[in-house]
């Protein structure tokens, strides 16, 4: 099963 | 004293289309250097950056650095008020919570002004990394906006997998499969019409459609559209707005649990 990844865990913060 | 004057208005009513589905409200950045505006969705599965540079504008001019907090739904409608031939003003005094926008007709014989309420945001802003991707692909908008539609009704999600000999798109469901692949092709006669892969390596990842189908709403703002992959990391689906900036949208791809 493949799970939708959130695009803040690949950026971080400024 | 912020203010931008732009004669191709229409520039603008295309960009706030392909912004005002992903994005309810934003924050649009006023320097000297130009307008940019980068904003989630409210899943923060995807992430869009808009920039327009000062020198795309006619007229620009930014006293103080403004974040201006836009209601999108509300820009949405304004702006359906301006004519596709208008020219479009914004202005906003340093220190003012409302946005004016103005909407000259061609021929200068009929003007329209409006008010828009700002809010006061707080947005997170994430810090988008400069990237080497392993896989390139520029293709006509139109082509890449048809196969989301249209895969769109088989699955809920798409595969894009890219190699030397192409890219591929596909999608499973209840009723079945579909498969769309597009090789390269540099004898278009037009620029617009060529499909070209750039690759490292070779790229296989999985997305939701239904981002992808929000993305394409930006189709008319350039002939063409740019993919750049690589494995593990989200999409960036580039459209150039003009020679002014562009709009970039990145999702983040559905990853084996």
């Amino acid at each position: 099963m493949n799970k939708q990844k959130k695009i803040s865990s690949f950026f971080e913060t400024k | 004293m912020f203010e931008a004057r732009l004669v191709q208005g229409s520039l603008l009513k295309k960009v706030q289309e392909a912004l005002k589905d992903i994005v309810q409200e934003a924050s649009w950045d006023c320097t000297s250097s130009g307008l940019s505006l980068q904003a989630m969705d409210g899943s923060h599965v995807s992430l869009v950056q808009l920039t327009l540079r000062a020198d795309g504008f006619e007229k620009y001019r930014c006293d103080r650095n403004l974040a201006m907090g836009i209601n999108m739904g509300s820009m949405s409608k304004i702006l359906k008020c301006a004519g596709n031939d208008d020219v479009i003003t914004l202005k906003a005094e340093d220190t003012s919570d409302r946005l004016e926008l103005m909407f000259e007709s061609p021929k200068g014989e009929k003007i329209s002004n409006y008010e828009m309420k700002l809010m006061d945001l707080d947005c997170e802003q994430l810090g988008i990394p400069d990237q080497e991707y392993s896989c390139s692909i520029k293709m006509p908008s139109h082509e890449f906006a048809r196969i989301c539609r249209d895969l769109s009704q088989i699955g809920e999600c798409v595969v894009i997998t890219c190699t030397k000999d192409g890219v591929q798109f596909s999608a499973k469901g209840d009723m079945g499969s579909g498969t769309v692949k597009m090789s390269q092709n540099l004898g278009a006669e037009k620029e617009d019409d060529q499909v070209t892969i750039e690759m490292t390596e070779p790229v296989q990842l999985t997305f939701a459609i239904k981002y992808l189908n929000m993305f394409t709403k930006a189709t008319s703002l350039s002939g063409s559209v740019c993919l750049s992959m690589s494995n593990d990391v989200p999409l960036v689906v580039e459209y150039k707005v003009e020679d002014m900036g562009h709009i970039k949208y990145f999702l983040a791809p559905k990853i084996e649990d």
